[in-house]
């Protein structure tokens, strides 16, 4: 465990929690991606199948559940709980276009042509885009609240972070995770339009808007 | 570990 990871991991759950508090005390999911969160659903049942199969350590494990529980309550949140306040007409990302070919690059680049590792290189390379509803709803709305850009900012360092572990342990330990990093690199490249934003106006203080 | 089948990591 290298401190990058452990430090993308805390980011993650920090991501996380961020979103379940805005949804839960603002009582809204406004201007929540619910698709976005729907396929981190999917990234994560589809990742985690080993959960009770292969234990690596109480972290891992506990982890994994925690991704796992708190990805489905979200999805609870916005699709059941905040129905009303859910903006479905914002949210207007076509799913299909990333789920299907995530699920025929999987077929095709994979460690193993099993069920467990075809379902692993599926939730890594949709991970990559997994958040495109996100941010193509901050780009149709225009603006995001700023707890909403905590979240982003939170959610895209986890996977930099990760490139910085997978450096390290290249390094030091001499293997690593082509699926893992080739999609780590996509989905942090993926931020990139949001960081600049996110680092030229919210800290400065100022709403998140994308400049129309 | 064999690496890749081991996946270690979230």
């Amino acid at each position: 465990m290298t401190l990058f990871r452990l430090a993308g991991d805390l980011s993650h759950v920090l991501a996380i929690l961020l979103l379940l508090y805005k949804i839960w005390t603002t009582k809204s999911a406004a201007g929540i991606s619910g698709k976005t969160q729907l396929m981190f659903c999917m990234v994560y049942v589809t990742r985690y199948l080993d959960l009770f199969t292969s234990f690596i350590s109480v972290y891992n494990s506990t982890m994994k559940v925690l991704f796992i529980s708190a990805s489905v309550a979200t999805v609870y949140l916005i699709y059941f709980k905040f129905k009303a306040t859910y903006d479905g007409n914002h949210d207007t990302f076509r799913m299909e276009f990333v789920i299907v070919p995530a699920l025929i690059l999987a077929l095709i680049w994979n460690y193993a042509f099993t069920f467990f590792e075809i379902s692993w290189a599926f939730s890594i390379f949709l991970e990559a885009v997994a958040i495109l509803p996100q941010l193509f709803m901050v780009t149709k709305t225009g603006e995001a609240e700023n707890i909403t850009s905590h979240y982003l900012f939170a959610l895209g360092s986890y996977r930099a972070l990760y490139i910085l572990n997978w450096i390290d342990r290249y390094y030091f330990e001499g293997h690593w995770d082509p699926i893992a990093v080739t999609a780590g690199i996509v989905q942090t490249v993926l931020y990139g339009d949001f960081f600049y934003l996110y680092f030229t106006r919210v800290i400065k203080g100022r709403k998140l808007q994308v400049l129309p | 570990s064999d690496g890749h089948n081991a996946h270690d990591e979230l």
